[in-house]
């Protein structure tokens, strides 16, 4: 059991490092045990450096690097252990377009293994949905669901015409 | 497996009876302005799958995720959430090849489980989605402002969030 | 002394209630002491609904309602005890279109007593702009500050020909 | 009173001299990709008015601010932020109608500060700034991912958060 630990982090492991590229277009990352020699105990560092820089502390990441490195590692624990469904709620918020974009893309391949639901407010999201719900509120307080379109959705994502819905 | 569909009825926001219809595979994005109810979607599913801390549901107490009213609305005494599984694939711990969850609780505090009709424990619902990564605090849920949680800043902290997921 | 702070806690209160209800576009918030016999030492209540919703604890508001509360805060102190300039990274990351449209008509406003500087990823934010300011790497790891006009933005608030600049 | 100009050179990702000019009243908007430097340029300017909590700048230890160098370029050894405030109005506490703050950093941890070119204390600073929300840790400064934290979750904290700006 803890060989079995430690072998679903080495995958892990393995998944974060080449995730991590893919959504950086580059760069390097990884993740080990602080102690390598009690795995079971040891803290758990993370290294990463986006394309171009050099490595230092990853408090000093961006917002947005944050994200990305942060989706890198919790879709290489997808990987090595996939779950059958996954809920997103705004994990896009601090990405800029060409980010979103990349997560986008590596969202679309995950989806060949497993569901995925996500929430976004971002419009280049929601264009890569294959199902999209909206949740408006026309009696105020109280929540309802609608089947939304793509072309019902204006430039920034906002469902343009509620009253039609 | 994967989810077919989900139902609310007083949870939160959702005052009506809402049926979400999931297709197998996929992404599907939810939509819409601040405060219309998305992320009490997400809420409602974890509650169902047997999430216990009111404070995961932003709430003080479990209570609180029953619709407690609005201007024109009287609050409800019931709110009731089902999630339908397709289990085909045989993941869930049981032969059954669907798999219907239904979680109710009263103003009273009085909580209660079925799968597939039969009343069982919250222990119960927990063996069932072992190992999945759906059961409450499951790495299968990404909460709204906690992504920056997953690289959280000491390497104890990041253990633990590791473990969960292994 | 306590006075003063009582003063300036009661002012901040006023102008919590009105800003909130101008970002909303209606609803009602207020801020008071748990303890009023205790100014000094006592804990702060904040209570708040949104137009058409009931009374509820603040951590049951959503990310975009939780982001306009806070910003009415804020603003109050603001409009209590104006500072010469203020400094926003990317407060408007949690709001749809129609939060960041009047959250910016809010700060145009401020912007008349202070001076603002903000960070952002938004278009509709941006388009309220005075002055513009582009801040990119064109050598990797290197910082660099450009002039923008709002011309030279895409649909989605990138700056759209890196190059040119 | 208003900011006129922010000059940073060697301040994290600023390796090069690089000069904001601001103009009196209005939105400035700051604009651009994820990681370019934007939150850098207000870490800048809160790090010149006497930051001296290395995690409030996202660092571990205060000269982590000093540009440590890409593939292309070598590290620096010093780092070096300049304010020009307008002072017209009187606010600041000095007769000065221009107010020019200067802050050092060497590799060594040697830090200096200089008003209108005269070397001064932080203490100095802090008395400059008192009262204008706009010292470390001011309410002038709202950064990113902590407009939440304006509504600390609980009542003790958010007076906390309260006090430091009244
Ligand atoms: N028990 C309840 N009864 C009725 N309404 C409730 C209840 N609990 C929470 N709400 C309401 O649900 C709303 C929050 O919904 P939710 O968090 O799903 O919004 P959201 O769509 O995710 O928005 P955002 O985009 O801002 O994150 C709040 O306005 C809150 O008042
Ligand atoms: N001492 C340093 N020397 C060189 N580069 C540094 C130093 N400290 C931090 N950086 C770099 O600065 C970058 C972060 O910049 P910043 O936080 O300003 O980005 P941003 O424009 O705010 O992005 P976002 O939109 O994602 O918030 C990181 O990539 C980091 O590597
Ligand atoms: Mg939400
Ligand atoms: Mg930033």
């Amino acid at each position: 059991s803890t060989q079995m630990f430690v072998d679903t982090f080495e995958a892990v492991s393995e998944h974060f490092s080449s995730i991590f590229r893919r959504l950086f277009g580059g760069g390097k990352a990884e993740i080990f045990f602080e102690d390598p020699a009690c795995p079971l105990e040891s803290g758990i560092e993370i290294k990463a450096r986006p394309p171009g820089k050099e490595f230092r502390s990853i408090t000093l990441l961006s917002g947005g690097e944050r994200t990305m490195t942060a989706v890198a590692l919790l879709f290489a624990i997808f990987r090595a252990h996939p779950a059958p469904c996954a809920f997103l709620d705004e994990v896009d918020a601090a990405l800029d377009e060409d980010n979103t974009e990349r997560f986008c893309l590596m969202l679309e391949d995950f989806t060949a293994e497993s569901q995925f639901v996500v929430v976004t407010h971002s419009k280049r999201t929601m264009e890569k949905a294959t199902l999209l719900y909206g949740v408006t509120m026309p009696e105020r307080g109280v929540s309802r669901r609608v089947a939304v379109q793509l072309e019902q959705l204006n430039a920034e994502g906002q469902i343009a015409d509620l009253a039609s819905l | 497996m994967h989810l077919k569909r989900l139902i609310v009825h007083g949870f939160k926001s959702f005052a009506d009876r809402t049926v979400f219809d999931f297709e197998r595979g996929g992404l599907t994005c939810v939509v819409g302005p601040n405060g219309c109810g998305k992320s009490n979607v997400f809420e409602a599913i974890r509650w169902v799958l047997g999430e216990q801390r009111p404070t995961s549901l932003r709430s003080r107490e479990l209570t609180d995720v029953i619709f407690n009213g609005t201007v024109r609305r009287p609050p409800m005494g019931l709110c009731q959430g089902t999630i339908v599984f397709d289990n085909e694939s045989g993941t869930l711990q049981t032969d059954a090849t669907e798999v219907e969850v239904t979680r109710r609780v009263f103003r009273s505090g009085e909580t209660d489980y079925l799968v597939n009709g039969s009343p069982v424990r919250l222990k119960d619902i927990r063996d069932l989605f072992a190992g999945t990564g759906l059961g409450a605090g499951g790495y299968a849920f990404m909460e709204q402002g906690r992504i920056d949680q997953v690289l959280a800043s000491n390497a104890v902290e990041r253990r633990r969030v590791f473990e969960e997921a292994a």
